[in-house]
């Protein structure tokens, strides 16, 4: 059965639809089937793969209310064997209308497991998160095995944290048994920067081994890409953050095997 | 009566809360009594205001669901006439909570139009909107007289300003027909990037005097101060950042006053 990952942090521009992009590009180049899931209304993802908002035959949306399969809306990315599910703005009144609704966390789950055709198609999945603890990223939490925190070198980025990782435990205690940190990466990184290096220095003693090794420098040409709707491993492959993100994904690809 | 201002994007990690603080605490300087209130379950204005979770005697949280009355929920702060209603984690239920609600729109309008003592004491008040057009940011653009967008200098961010000013626009036909776009400023702005000086021309293009002259630099006082829960003004008052937010609150004034 394919891995899924729910890449999550409320805290805002911190790197999440960057490293769903880029992590998703460097699993696909490395041989794996991996599905992007957007489930952001914003639909970033969706763009910065090239899936404009008039391309958006079925978004997940649609697939959610039951309009459309899983397998009939994936679109074809600039990247072989990376396929996404396109956001749509309607995502945002997904808290409103489900409100009252008995399963309203395990609406994700019961779609992906019901779906057979995925589990052979596919060896990884990624959710794209919104920047909120809301009921579309605890879908994601209930739905994946792992989630992957970007963390902004920053201040207020270091200050959310605790509170993702005590969202995921209270999925873990009342949906999601399985769910755990698949770990944390540092995005946007300086070295010149003392902020960057404290960060840094109070991550990896707070969390240690949950801090990915691999840090994600902050690089404009990954800032570039999205708008060529390429992820930058296509759009600059010698960049600094192209090579960044192959090394993540060659790390959580260690940490699969052992 | 004060003037109400929802520094609002739905785009995450723009600088709506360094844009509220900064500017919040550049118009206190300048002789304005003004109030900030933090509408965003992360509380980072709380946090960057000095006001930590274990502080927070009264929150916005408690004031909406009628605990205590708005006056009696101020904490001061290091800045004379800058005064804060902190959030609170419980805001990130307020979606769920209020769905069935008939006038849940309404409700911070209600809040804060009762209280005539606000009347009298305030002459600015700013909100600090989460990054999403959800509940709490539709309260605050129903209760302002109009909306300051931090704008990003990247592409993801520049997407996302036709569907914060349709949603404004949807508020106005709806429920509050004075609500108007304060202005769009340039946020994270560096001369020597492409795609901020390309993204800057688009915007000028496209909204032309609703962008504000004053353009804020990245400026890495701005993200240190917040560790310190100060504004920049006061952690390092003659830097690039905290000269930038005293002319965009200078600019504003002088749009006022015409
Ligand atoms: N390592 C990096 N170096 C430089 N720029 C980056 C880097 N990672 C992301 N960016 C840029 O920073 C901005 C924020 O990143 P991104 O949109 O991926 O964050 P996000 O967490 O998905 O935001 P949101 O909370 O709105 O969903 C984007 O404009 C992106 O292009
Ligand atoms: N002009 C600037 N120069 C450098 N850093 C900045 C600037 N403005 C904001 N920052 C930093 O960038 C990060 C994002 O800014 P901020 O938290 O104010 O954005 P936000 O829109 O409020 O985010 P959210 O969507 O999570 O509420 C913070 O770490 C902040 O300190
Ligand atoms: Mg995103
Ligand atoms: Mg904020």
């Amino acid at each position: 059965r394919p891995r899924m990952i729910a890449v999550a942090n409320q805290k805002g521009g911190v790197g999440k639809t960057t490293t769903a992009i880029n992590l998703g590009a460097a699993f696909a180049e490395r041989g794996y089937e991996t599905l992007l899931i957007d489930l952001d209304p914003q639909g970033n993802a969706s763009t910065g793969l090239g899936c404009d908002v008039t391309d958006r035959t079925f978004t997940i949306h649609d697939v959610i209310s039951g309009e459309v399969s899983l397998l009939d809306s994936f679109c074809e990315t600039s990247q072989q064997r990376l396929r996404l599910v396109p956001a749509s703005h309607k995502l945002s009144s997904f808290e409103m209308a489900l409100a009252n609704q008995e399963d309203r966390l395990n609406l994700l789950k019961d779609i992906l497991f019901e779906d057979n055709n995925l589990h052979d198609e596919f060896s990884y999945v990624l959710f794209d998160c919104p920047p909120a603890l809301n009921l579309l990223t605890l879908n994601a939490m209930v739905a994946a095995h792992s989630v992957l925190a970007p963390l902004q070198a920053e201040f207020f980025a270091l200050q959310g944290l605790s509170q993702l990782i005590s969202s995921m435990r209270q999925v873990r205690q009342s949906a999601n048994p399985h769910i755990h940190l698949e770990g944390v990466v540092l995005t946007m990184f300086d070295r010149r920067n003392n902020l960057s290096r404290q960060v840094e220095s109070d991550a990896r003693q707070n969390l240690q081994q949950l801090v990915f090794k691999t840090v994600i420098p902050r690089a404009v040409r990954l800032s570039e890409a999205p708008s060529h709707g390429l992820p930058a491993l296509h759009y600059d492959t010698r960049s600094a953050g192209s090579t960044a993100y192959r090394e993540l994904a060659d790390e959580i690809l260690r940490n699969h095997t052992k």
